[in-house]
Formats: structure tokens, sequence, C-alpha cells
């Protein structure tokens, strides 16, 4: 465990807290897109089944029942309790773009061909494009509200950790686990063209970010 | 290889 891996986490936690908060006290999802919510609470879920097969320490435990806890309960605010602000219209991305793609890879390309490992690899691939009916969803509205720009930077910098954090491992482990890294930086690469709009618009004070 | 790594990243 290193600084970049800790902060990295807490992002990631405070990125989906954000989130949650926002959805719950504005009670409504508008603007958000509830199939990137459903595609994380899949990440967690094929990723977090080792909660069951293998205890790591009780911080991994606590943070990755944290993270299913949150995850299905921002998809059941989305599509339960405050369905009628959810703006389906909007949030139209193929999902199955994704998933089909996903799917197939984690199956020819993986650490070893047993259900666990290649659902961690389906979790790991899936996460990198997790993100894009979001975004998708932002440039099809042309904006974002500014607590939804700030959920994105939180993300964003949780990657963006994780990457560091990597480089660290490297470095000092000699560690290096290639399917995560470049998924990670896949994954990261497509925040870049966000963080340029949110330091250019959002942190300017312009509140909402409206897109050229 | 790394199966028998740890997957101690969440």
């Amino acid at each position: 465990m290193n600084i970049f891996r800790l902060s990295g986490d807490v992002c990631h936690l405070v990125a989906i807290i954000i989130l949650f908060l926002k959805i719950w006290r504005s009670k409504s999802c508008a603007g958000i897109s509830g199939k990137s919510q459903l595609l994380f609470a899949l990440v967690f879920t094929t990723r977090y089944l080792d909660l069951f097969t293998a205890f790591i320490s009780i911080y991994n435990t606590v943070m990755k029942v944290v993270f299913l806890v949150l995850a299905y309960a921002t998809v059941s605010l989305i599509y339960f309790r405050f369905r009628k602000s959810y703006d389906s219209e909007s949030d139209s991305f193929r999902v199955e773009f994704l998933l089909v793609p996903v799917a197939g890879l984690s199956f020819l390309e993986n650490y070893s061909f047993t259900p666990l490992e290649i659902l961690w690899t389906f979790s790991i691939y899936l996460e990198s494009v997790a993100i894009l009916p979001q975004l998708f969803m932002i440039t099809k509205t042309g904006e974002a509200e500014s607590i939804t720009t700030h959920y994105l930077f939180f993300l964003g910098l949780y990657r963006t950790l994780y990457l560091a954090n990597w480089v660290w491992r490297y470095h000092e482990e000699g560690f290096f686990d290639q399917i995560a890294v470049v998924s990670g930086v896949v994954q990261t690469i497509f925040y870049c063209d966000f963080f340029y709009l949110y330091f250019t618009r959002v942190l300017r004070g312009s509140g909402k970010m409206t897109l050229p | 290889d790394l199966d028998d790594l740890e997957k101690d990243e969440l």
C-alpha cells in the first residue's frame, strides 16, 4: 500500500459519495447516466467476488463492501426511487457495444482461464469503458451540472493516482500487472478531454460545464 | 505468473 494507492481509493470513494448525495439530496438523477452506474455496479460485482474466497485485509474488505453497497444504492436511486427524473432519452449509449468486446477480450487475454480470473479480467476491461455512457450523455445534452463534473473529476483523479501507484510499485517492488495497467491507461485517457474542459470551464467559476 | 499475485488492489 502506498500514498498514491490510498489517495486513489479515497478519491474513488469521494466520487461515489458525491454522486450518491447529489442524487439523494436533489431527489433527481437528471444528467446522470444510469447505464454507467449499472456498468460500475457490474464492475464491482465481477471484481469483488473474492470477498468470499480471499481475505486480504480489513481495509480491502471494508472498501469492497462500501463500493458495492454505494454502487447498488446509486443504481436503485436512478432506476427506482427517482426514476421519473431519469433522462433515458439522453442516456442512449449502446452498452452492448461495450459488453460484447469486453467479454470477448476477457476470454482471450487473461492470466488464467478460471471463472474468478476471467470475471476479474472482465471487470478490469469493463471499468475502462464504464464511464463512456456518462461522457456521451454530457456531449449529447451539451452540458453537465457542476456537481456532476466534480464527480467525474474525482473519478479521473482516482485513475490518475492509480497510474502513479503502478509507477511507484514498479519502481519499488518490480510489480507490474499488465492487464490492469494497460486497461487503466486507456481508462485515464478517456478523462483527458473532460479534464481539459473541467479546468478551463468549471474551475473558472462558470458553474455549469457547457460544451462548445 | 501473476496468478499467485494477491489481487490487493480495489
